[in-house]
């Protein structure tokens, strides 16, 4: 990545945009939702928000134009040129080119893709020399739906604004140590010492998480992959708490701190993150620690401390009679566990570097093992 | 057969977008504006050099075809280089 001579940025974190105009090729509920998509990519990994403003001067003001339009910067009809923004030091505004056929498709030039770039200047990122960054100067045809923001995006516009608060190590209350551990995680999957923060399954693999990591284990291949969180979802590219599928919704629900997240696939879904209390837990509770889905019975388990609650997933509503002790319950245990997944009748809850196998609908304890078994060490 | 120069011939039309297209993206760095003897049909090889080092491309100095087609991309409309 690469910044603009003196590496201007925005002094403020709370930015406010405004659209002068809307190009005739998309209905204005498409370009709304192309510019509003093109804002969340950045709002995802920084702690920067935009708030759209009407009828009012913005920081940023986004227009559609054609060849000269007042800027000393022509466009040049269709193709080559398709949008320009500024640097935050000459006042952020992004023009896209009238000319181009603008769609939220794939079948001329995609509004979201380019808008995503261009911000990107307004925020204060120059071109990038790296093929498929989102800076990267020309135009990368993509499926919108499944667009993931590059690391090498991710690490320059952190290097201007730093990651996001909240959402990390911000306003995190389970966290008392404001430093985050630079350390790298352990790579060696065989370490009779490695302990996961979240267990889940996702489209058929199983995915381990640990710090900024996490392992996806396909059934269909044996190499275990390695990948940073931040590859699949920015916003929580420093960990998570705990992490369970619901299947039927192709759904994986990410917690870390009092926030949690949906997501279908990579993709964050909108309205999203929200607070934990909203599922029905106690105020007392600040965070998860592991959690886990029973498809068979529509069951979540939510474990916190050295108690755990029921989630009914089909009535949208904890049940009563909780919150239980995990000891009483499960038998062997101790008082908290680190992550929890529930797979194929099985219940299994990690502790450090071991794991309680449990029969999921008697709760009968089958037995311990390492940890890291899934991984035929 | 004047075989070199074939290959390094290009079409006036192609010549002049690359000229326009090395302007708008690889401006000169200085703010002193430069005075341009009229009728110069060079580009700047170290300009071309730059635009195929930053692209992946064979690094020649020279305006080929892989260079020509990749200027021809739909681009984002910013420098590349400093002002």
């Amino acid at each position: 990545y690469s910044t603009f001579p003196g590496d201007p940025t925005w002094k403020k974190r709370k930015l406010t945009y405004s659209v002068l105009n809307y190009t005739p090729d998309m209905d204005r509920a498409d370009v709304d939702v192309a510019i509003e998509g093109a804002w969340k990519v950045w709002s995802d990994v920084t702690p920067l928000t935009f708030t759209r403003v009407y009828g009012e001067p913005a920081d940023i003001e986004i227009s559609f134009a054609a060849r000269s339009h007042g800027d000393y910067i022509p466009f040049d009809g269709p193709g080559g040129q398709l949008a320009h923004a500024f640097s935050p030091a000459f006042g952020g505004n992004a023009h896209f080119d009238e000319d181009e056929s603008w769609v939220r498709d794939l079948t001329g030039v995609n509004l979201f893709l380019v808008a995503a770039h261009e911000f990107g200047h307004s925020l204060g990122l120059r071109h990038s020399r790296v093929w498929g960054a989102l800076m990267f100067p020309t135009y990368q045809a993509m499926d919108p739906q499944n667009f993931r923001l590059h690391p090498d995006d991710i690490e320059g516009i952190q290097s201007l604004y730093g990651p996001p608060e909240g959402g990390e190590d911000g306003d995190d209350s389970s966290s008392g140590n404001p430093e985050a551990p630079t350390e790298a995680p352990s790579t060696d999957l065989c370490d009779p010492r490695l302990a996961f923060d979240a267990v889940c399954s996702l489209r058929g693999e199983t995915m381990f998480f640990k710090d900024n990591f996490f392992w996806r284990k396909n059934p269909q291949r044996r190499d275990v992959e390695k990948d940073p969180i931040s590859a699949f979802w920015p916003a929580l590219s420093k960990g998570i708490d705990a992490a369970y599928e619901v299947k039927a919704d192709d759904t994986v629900f990410l917690f870390k701190g009092h926030k949690y997240w949906a997501t279908k696939g990579n993709i964050i879904q909108s309205g999203f993150p929200q607070n934990i209390h909203s599922l029905g837990l106690p105020r007392s509770v600040k965070s998860i620690d592991a959690a886990a889905h029973d498809s068979n019975s529509k069951k979540t388990y939510f474990f916190s401390g050295n108690s755990y609650w029921r989630y009914d997933e089909a009535q949208k509503s904890m049940e009563k009679g909780y919150p239980r002790k995990i000891a009483a319950d499960f038998h062997q245990v101790g008082a908290k566990v680190d992550a929890a997944f529930l797979n194929h009748g099985h219940f299994y809850l990690f502790i450090g570097s071991e794991q309680y196998e449990f029969d999921s609908r008697t709760k009968r304890f089958i037995g311990i093992k390492k940890s890291n078994s899934w991984f035929g060490c | 057969l004047p075989l070199t120069q074939e290959a390094d011939q290009v079409a006036e039309a192609d010549l002049n977008f690359a000229k326009k297209y090395i302007e708008n993206y690889y401006p000169d760095s200085t703010s002193t504006p430069v005075v341009r003897s009229k009728g110069s049909d060079d580009i700047p090889a170290d300009k071309i050099r730059l635009m195929q080092e930053r692209f992946g491309l064979k690094v020649t100095g020279r305006l080929d075809s892989n260079t020509l087609a990749l200027m021809r991309k739909p681009r984002c409309g910013v420098p590349d280089v400093a002002e």
